[in-house]
């Protein structure tokens, strides 16, 4: 339990929504 | 025992008895996941920002997402009512929410938003200030240094423009703003302790 942020699923969280970003970008 | 998570992204500062603390835990994270979802959507509106490499894109949000959303949802505290309203739109009183046992860091927090209501930041200087907040050089794990440094400095260079512009006899507002900083930085300590608290707990 050292890294709150990591705990909260944070990480998960934001890599998902950037993420969504590459794929509404076009081709 | 009763399980208080007596945060604003939260939908209730109590949670129901019946659930057990993992239940509670994931109740709290979709609560506060579409407030995390827009954080990333503003970042990827700072110009240069989606050019740093992914990995730097989510150390910055992962270490600057509280911060953010302290900035943001600061109106939720109300300093003059001593209120907080929570995202369920339940409003509940600083004394009530000290009664559950919540105390210095929600204390900190009216502070802090005390501080920033009193700069009387235009809608334009408060996302300015939320993107310096957020493209921290400083934050550990940063892989490109260079490459946040330099996105950093142009968004200060801007911010200071543009609070110059709109308060031109006030020299000291640009400072005042920057030394919300560190408190927004001891904020987010102490909620971290917080949250490791209760996941130990």
């Amino acid at each position: 339990f050292s890294d709150p942020a990591s705990n909260l699923g944070l990480e998960d969280i934001i890599r998902k929504a950037l993420m969504g970003n590459l794929e509404e970008r076009p081709e | 025992k009763d399980i208080v998570l007596a945060c604003p992204m939260n939908m209730y500062p109590q949670a129901e008895p019946n659930k057990t603390p993992q239940e509670i835990w994931e109740d709290f994270s979709l609560s506060f996941t579409p407030a995390v979802r827009e954080v990333v959507e503003f970042a990827k509106h700072i110009p240069g920002f989606s050019a740093l490499s992914e990995n730097d894109q989510v150390t910055l949000l992962k270490a600057g997402t509280f911060e953010v959303l302290m900035v943001r949802f600061a109106s939720l505290f109300n300093v003059k009512e001593q209120t907080v309203t929570f995202i369920s739109g339940t409003t509940y009183s600083l004394e009530a929410l000290k009664g559950m046992g919540m105390g210095g860091l929600l204390d900190t927090m009216f502070e802090f938003s005390e501080k920033l209501k009193s700069l009387e930041l235009t809608a334009e200087e408060l996302g300015l200030f939320t993107a310096v907040v957020l493209v921290s050089a400083d934050r550990s794990g940063i892989e490109n240094l260079n490459s946040v440094e330099l996105l950093q400095e142009s968004l200060i260079k801007a911010l200071r423009a543009l609070v110059s512009k709109s308060n031109p006899c006030d020299a000291s507002r640009f400072t005042k703003l920057l030394l919300k900083m560190p408190d927004l930085r001891t904020l987010n300590n102490v909620h971290s302790e917080k949250l490791l608290s209760f996941r130990i707990d």
